[in-house]
């Protein structure tokens, strides 16, 4: 899974 | 953006207008923990690095900003200018004793050893425990304002609502993370007392008062 690091959450 | 994260969001931007409201309107801050709003602000401080070089969408950067400059507000009015209606005699949680082990937790385990990423880690793991000076504020006094419990029970709901979100994105989008959902958990579980009194006695017009 290669958005695990894109924070996109608050 | 599915709806519970939609939710979740917006009930944590409730909660945080509801406390700043109640602080301006009463000109008081009484029963309000300045300590888990001091943890708030480290939170947000710590999560929010990459809003100077990372972008994601104008909603993302619109919240981070209003959280930011809401927590401080926060600890501002609190500290400074209604500092005499401060509860500084039962707000007596000591912080050091939630700042200290889950930076050494956000150390030993992260998702990987950058600053920012262990930072962000960090803010995780202190967010989930960052209520307990403020229920530990309400259990010494015994009682809460109803402000204060809707303010509560709406910063509680948020985390739990998010729980639903990953759910949702772990089936949905294949998107999961452990470490989030883990302190989610916790955060959540965190104020299940609270919510049961919230439902059995604030919602039928009650004051929130622990049993003696």
């Amino acid at each position: 899974i290669d958005d695990v690091n894109l924070k996109d959450e608050l | 953006m599915n709806i519970f994260r939609l939710l979740g969001d917006l009930s944590h931007l409730l909660a945080i207008i509801i406390l700043l409201l109640k602080i301006w309107k009463t000109r008081s801050c009484a029963g309000i923990s300045g300590k888990s709003q001091i943890l708030f602000a480290i939170v947000y401080t710590t999560r929010y690095l990459d809003l100077v070089n990372t972008y994601i969408s104008a909603y993302n950067t619109f919240m981070k900003i209003i959280f930011l400059s809401a927590s401080y507000t926060t600890v501002y009015l609190m500290y400074m200018k209604f500092k005499a209606t401060y509860d500084h005699n039962h707000d007596t949680f000591r912080i050091e004793f939630l700042v200290l082990p889950t930076f050494v937790l956000a150390l030993l385990i992260n998702h990987e050893p950058s600053v920012v990423e262990v930072l962000w880690t960090f803010s995780i793991y202190l967010e989930s425990l960052a209520i307990l000076p403020q229920l530990f504020l309400v259990s010494k006094t015994g009682e809460a304002e109803s402000i204060t419990s809707h303010y509560l029970f709406a910063l509680g709901s948020y985390r739990g609502l998010y729980l639903l979100n990953w759910v949702y994105r772990y089936y949905a989008e294949d998107h999961y993370d452990l470490i989030a959902i883990v302190a989610g958990l916790v955060q959540t579980v965190l104020y299940c007392d609270f919510f049961y009194l919230y439902i059995t006695k604030v919602l039928k017009g009650k004051k929130l008062q622990l049993p003696a």
